[in-house]
């Protein structure tokens, strides 16, 4: 996946 | 989900219901900020529009982006509809369109893809980020606060400060590296809170009514 946006949070 | 998100969106959920009860018991909305509450529905209406592709995480997720969406958009009813003689845009004087534009810059420069879910979850972050300071700003020019603003406010300023050590524990225990939008923004929005806090530790907690030094 690498660095990125987390699009499990709120 | 770690302790410290659950604990930071549980804060982010309390400040929304005591600003309900706020609302609702004094049946009025003095003191609070017309303008960032508008620029909340904003946040979450450009952030959760990953609800309308049905890619679904989890219940949890999905429910919570319903409730900050629906909740936000209530708050401004019951601003402007529902007890507006209690609304007083006089003291709400912060320029927003200073905030959407410099975010709207932003979020084209810093994005994860030109697409039409990535620039808008980008500008929300930014957003998200100053969205208290008409809040804040209007704090200022009264020099003081019902007890009850300045807990919304706190359980605002918890849910951020949460989210910081959420990200230092996601980087220890997951292998997928820094959201390194989100932790920047993150990190600026909750320093925003810390002049607020000092005084909410050492005045309200201790029973003192909230009131900037003259």
């Amino acid at each position: 996946t690498g660095a990125g946006r987390k699009k499990d949070e709120l | 989900m770690n302790f410290f998100r659950l604990l930071g969106d549980l804060s982010h959920l309390a400040s929304i219901f005591i600003l309900l009860h706020k609302i609702q018991t004094t049946r009025s909305c003095r003191g609070i900020s017309f303008k960032t509450q508008v620029l909340y529905v904003v946040v979450f209406v450009t952030r959760y529009l990953d609800l309308l592709t049905f890619q679904f995480h989890s219940i949890y997720n999905t429910v919570m982006k319903l409730f900050f969406i629906g909740s936000s958009i209530y708050i401004l009813y019951l601003m402007r509809v529902r007890f507006r003689p209690t609304n007083d845009p006089s003291i709400d004087t912060f320029r927003i369109e200073y905030l959407l534009g410099p975010c709207a810059v932003l979020s084209l420069i810093f994005n994860y893809g030109y697409t039409w879910l990535e620039i808008p979850w980008s500008f929300s972050i930014f957003l998200e980020s100053v969205a208290i300071l008409p809040q804040l700003f209007m704090l200022q020019r009264t020099g003081e606060a019902e007890t009850i603003t300045t807990h919304y406010i706190a359980a605002l300023g918890a849910y951020r400060a949460l989210y910081i050590p959420n990200w230092i524990f996601r980087y220890f225990t997951e292998d997928n590296g820094v959201d390194a939008i989100a932790v920047v923004a993150g990190i600026v929005q909750t320093a925003l809170y810390v002049d607020f806090g000092w005084i909410y530790f050492t005045k309200v907690l201790q029973g003192q009514k909230f009131e900037l030094p003259a």
